[in-house]
């Protein structure tokens, strides 16, 4: 199975490092990342793909992640997401080609299936700039919002934050994506509650692993303590990682190839 | 005495929670911030200026620190510095105009004799955005760069950021406010000599306070520590304080009234 990733958001605001964190713990054998490579976009924006096979309970995954350097890092950022626009449009595009020209058997799918948009942790409310591109972003790709750097935001404020977001999104219209409950058993869709609950997702991301009552545990260590990637009380890295690998994978796989794929198609026969 | 401090940064990276911190741990009694209004300096940016007097070491200081929000919080940011620019210009045009009208004794100094420029805890490196305007700040005032929320980077970061903030001022030749060491004897050399080795200051900031070991104390309480605001081994907040308040308050009016001043009329005489 192909499964791409896009990450957005600023310089600095930790896409590297949380793909890198994705990849740790979802790879047996950090070895096995084969593939990184990058091409210029525009003059602007590049985009940096990341790849590896990855076995998840027996399903062999072709994880793929592309990383947007240079989006949103100039003194003017007018139309600066219309190279990532384009790219996206493009992958459609492409799948169209080869599935008119009868090649679709064997088409290496690298539409993206989930578009995750890093919010700067400012702990105020939406900038102009995330608000513009996540209008954009939300009608072509399944767009899921994500507060980076968790850890720099309180217990109490991290909730207000998110609270604040939501509205922010929902006054703009802003389509994001929301895991679908159909079909779900009882289990499945407490699980899926405690998901959609959390949104917009907070995330802690490491490269390092710290001691933590004498084991090793993935996470930031400060001189007053150790904010952990993976403790659900320190941030929702856990029910992301399982909602895009594990239990939401083909949903996002399918509604990108269905309600997405559908969507770009009728605008290109329309016009 | 009047002393004026201005700060400067984006939306979000914790400006006004920086002053009230500095307020609340330099005013006995908080109640006697007595003054704070906001002016409109042009469609984009306002500036809130909240004022009040204190007593340090039995001076009388009035105490003036001036925001500016809305800097930086636009798609286009490009010239977003230019109403700051010229209020400054504005400070010292209009002393230039009350001293040349012989009106010199009884004014009211609203010169700002410090400019803290918060930068975002990227990680990386300044922004464009950062390079432009603290080039332009630095020219003018006194100039003091300041790393915000400096419990998001770990100290070895932390250490490696530092060092190419540095680098970055010194490479785009930005002048920002170093302390003299002229007249200073060996203790107050060793004080002075700590505070430059710590450039650019981290700061912590935070409007409560709360029990460790307990004691009250202020700082940002998260589920894997507290990060506390006065501990010189989380920030630089108190050397940041002391400099501006204790030590170099006085060497800051000066250079502002004499240095800065004279560069100011000597270009407008020229014009
Ligand atoms: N506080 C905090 N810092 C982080 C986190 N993730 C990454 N960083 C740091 O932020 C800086 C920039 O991260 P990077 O992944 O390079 O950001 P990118 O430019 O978006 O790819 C680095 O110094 C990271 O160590 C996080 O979850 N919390
Ligand atoms: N992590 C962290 N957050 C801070 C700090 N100072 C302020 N904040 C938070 O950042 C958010 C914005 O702060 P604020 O002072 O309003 O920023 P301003 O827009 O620059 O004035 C608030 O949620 C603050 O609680 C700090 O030192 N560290």
């Amino acid at each position: 199975t192909n499964f791409s990733i896009m990450v957005v958001g600023e310089s600095g605001v930790g896409k590297t490092t949380f793909v890198n964190t994705l990849f740790s713990t979802v790879l047996k054998d950090s070895r096995v990342l084969h593939e990184r490579h990058t091409h210029q976009l525009e003059r602007t924006i590049s985009i940096d793909v990341v790849r590896a096979d990855v076995e998840e309970k027996g399903f062999k995954v072709r994880l793929t992640v592309v990383d947007t350097p240079g989006f949103g890092d100039y003194m003017n950022n007018q139309d600066c997401w219309v190279p990532i626009i384009d790219f996206l449009d493009d992958q459609h595009h492409n799948y169209m080609k080869a599935e008119s020209s009868g090649a679709r058997k064997g088409i290496d799918d690298v539409r993206i299936h989930a578009c995750l948009y890093f919010i700067q942790p400012s702990g105020h409310t939406l900038k102009s700039l995330d608000i513009e591109v996540m209008k954009q972003l939300g009608s072509r790709v399944n767009l899921i919002p994500v507060i980076a750097k968790a850890d720099t935001i309180t217990p109490k404020d991290l909730a207000t934050f998110k609270a604040r977001i939501l509205d922010c999104l929902k006054a703009h219209n802003i389509k994001y994506y929301i895991p679908s409950f159909e079909d779900d058993d009882e289990e499945t869709t407490l699980v899926t509650q405690s998901i959609v609950s959390a949104m917009p997702f907070s995330v802690i991301s490491s490269e390092t692993e710290v001691m933590v009552d004498g084991k090793p545990v993935r996470g930031r260590e400060y001189l007053w303590g150790v904010a952990e990637v993976e403790n659900e009380a320190h941030c929702d890295f856990k029910k992301l990682r399982n909602l895009l690998i594990r239990t939401h994978m083909h949903d996002l796989i399918t509604s990108t190839e269905e309600e997405h794929y559908e969507t770009f198609r009728s605008t290109k026969l329309l016009s």
